[in-house]
């Protein structure tokens, strides 16, 4: 039995903070990006402009998908093409003010979601780990 | 205010079926593995061996990794490598008899989990969506 009310936690208090947060900007070549993913470990990272503004979310896959040229896969794309040119910008984001009720209907369909201040700024992201943490403490501990 | 009772509900419930389960197989070269990752649009897959028994998983991650050489990214090593190469065999798996207590533990630190039968053969994968809808389903219907 619980009475867990997701309405009543702010996603601030568990956030990634955005320092914490690996991201790119938008003008990095996709060779940059690649190098962030791989040594980072993500398959996507938040994308900024020079403000700390939330651009997108650029994946490995986008990276990879824009390798492939008509007959084989051409490396050089990667140098040639910006995280500008791939990334997704119609992504769902939580704002600073938002609680978990609204994250858990986010995290249905994407695997983070980055929280956003009033100027669009990136201050942390919220992860499906991370509301899965608070399932598991409040149904087990 | 909700007994939602995880030990009582079973993986076999709401588990993706294997045949809706893209997968590979230990011999696939690389390079088609890359093709069924990027089709499906997946990060990560399982890998089975000819009898459908369970062998590890392998990430769009492992692959772009294989392709770096020492100075540049080599896509030869896309047909001389096979999936039996880079996948990683030890991941956390559910057993077919396991219930929604143990499947939340696991999917804190994996994004999916294959269901296996008592020998060894992926019946299914329980993901991180999944879990997550029986929740909002839980808390919100
Ligand atoms: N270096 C690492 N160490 C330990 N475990 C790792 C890991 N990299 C990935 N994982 C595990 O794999 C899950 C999926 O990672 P993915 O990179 O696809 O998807 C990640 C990634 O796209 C993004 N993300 C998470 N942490 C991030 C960070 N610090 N910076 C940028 N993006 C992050 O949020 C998604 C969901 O993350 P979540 O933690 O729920 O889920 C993660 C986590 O459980
Ligand atoms: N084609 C698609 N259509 C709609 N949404 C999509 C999608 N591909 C990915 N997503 C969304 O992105 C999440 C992460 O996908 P990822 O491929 O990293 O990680 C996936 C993938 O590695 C694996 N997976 C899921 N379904 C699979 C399937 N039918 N066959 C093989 N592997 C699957 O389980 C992980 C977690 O999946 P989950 O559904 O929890 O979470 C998925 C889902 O919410």
């Amino acid at each position: 039995l619980t009475n867990f009310d997701l309405s009543s936690i702010p996603v601030k208090r568990d956030m990634i903070e955005a320092e914490k947060v690996a991201h790119v900007q938008l003008q990095n070549p996709l060779e940059h990006a690649l190098l962030v993913l791989t040594k980072t470990g993500y398959n996507a990272v938040p994308v900024l402009d020079l403000n700390g503004r939330f651009c997108g979310i650029i994946s490995k896959s986008d990276i990879v998908e824009a390798m492939f040229g008509i007959e084989q896969i051409e490396v050089d794309k990667l140098y040639e093409n910006t995280v500008e040119d791939v990334m997704h910008s119609d992504v769902p984001t939580v704002s600073e003010h938002d609680t978990l009720e609204k994250a858990l209907h986010v995290l249905i369909d994407h695997s983070f979601a980055c929280v956003l201040n009033q100027d669009d700024e990136m201050i942390g992201i919220y992860t499906r780990r991370e509301i899965l943490k608070q399932f598991r403490n409040e149904f087990y501990e």
